[in-house]
């Protein structure tokens, strides 16, 4: 092995595997891998180390200038420090909550603060509805505008248990354990597979032999 | 399926932009 690997430059916002490891369901294996992905998505523009926005949208979308209220939400909880780039060790301990082994609480919450969109500590109607409009004009799906209130309603009155016109934590909490469904979306499988992906001692080890 | 009954949360959990799993392509 060498020492090679520990003599490269890291970039601003690197935080070592072991510290990672220990915060999060990732080995520190895995997170040597993520650190290869990391390295791929924060090059893809710009090659400072970090992930812009435009550097997310192009992986999420294969489209650079390609806006979304989802994907915008994913990446200001993933930028922790709301500095408008996701750093190393941000990006680690977001995906971490997708990891399969994470807890469901952990990504119940998750999905209540990416719903929450103005930040309330609640969902509310409103938020809801923008975010069902959001949905339907990126699918191209077209409803009148009485279907759509009636989806919100119902999905509303449903969650709502308490009848106070917002969904609190523990009433969305109590809404997912009845539809799981809703957070499979916050459990990526690949994370099981990162080091198969983006095997993180390709790169030296190429290097040490063409030396 | 009748769109009254959707589980708009459902719905909105399909979105492109929740879907990670691209991240991870080569």
């Amino acid at each position: 092995m060498g020492c090679y690997p520990s003599k490269q430059v890291k970039t601003p916002g690197y935080e070592e595997p072991t510290v990672l490891a220990a915060e999060t369901p990732f080995t520190v294996s895995e997170v040597e891998a993520l650190y290869e992905l990391f390295k791929k998505l924060s090059s893809s523009i710009i090659d400072d180390g970090l992930i812009h926005k435009e550097e997310f949208q192009l992986a999420l979308f294969k489209n650079r200038n390609k806006r979304n209220l989802f994907a915008d939400r994913i990446f200001d909880l993933f930028d922790v420090k709301r500095n408008g780039v996701i750093e190393f060790g941000e990006f680690v301990r977001s995906l971490g909550i997708f990891h399969p082994n994470a807890p469901v609480e952990d990504k119940i919450a998750f999905a209540f603060r990416l719903y929450d969109l103005r930040h309330t500590g609640f969902i509310e109607r409103e938020e809801l509805k923008e975010m069902v409009l959001a949905l339907l004009h990126e699918s191209d799906l077209i409803l009148s505008d009485d279907v759509i209130e009636q989806i919100v309603d119902k999905t509303f009155s449903d969650a709502d248990t308490k009848g106070d016109g917002k969904i609190d934590q523990e009433e969305w909490k109590a809404f997912v354990l009845k539809h799981p469904s809703l957070i499979k979306n916050m459990t990526l499988p690949y994370l099981k597979d990162i080091t198969i992906v983006f095997p993180s001692f390709v790169l030296s080890s190429e290097v040490e032999d063409s030396e | 399926t009748a769109p009254v009954t959707m589980n708009a949360f459902e719905l909105i959990s399909t979105s492109q932009g929740l879907n990670l799993s691209s991240l991870f392509e080569k």
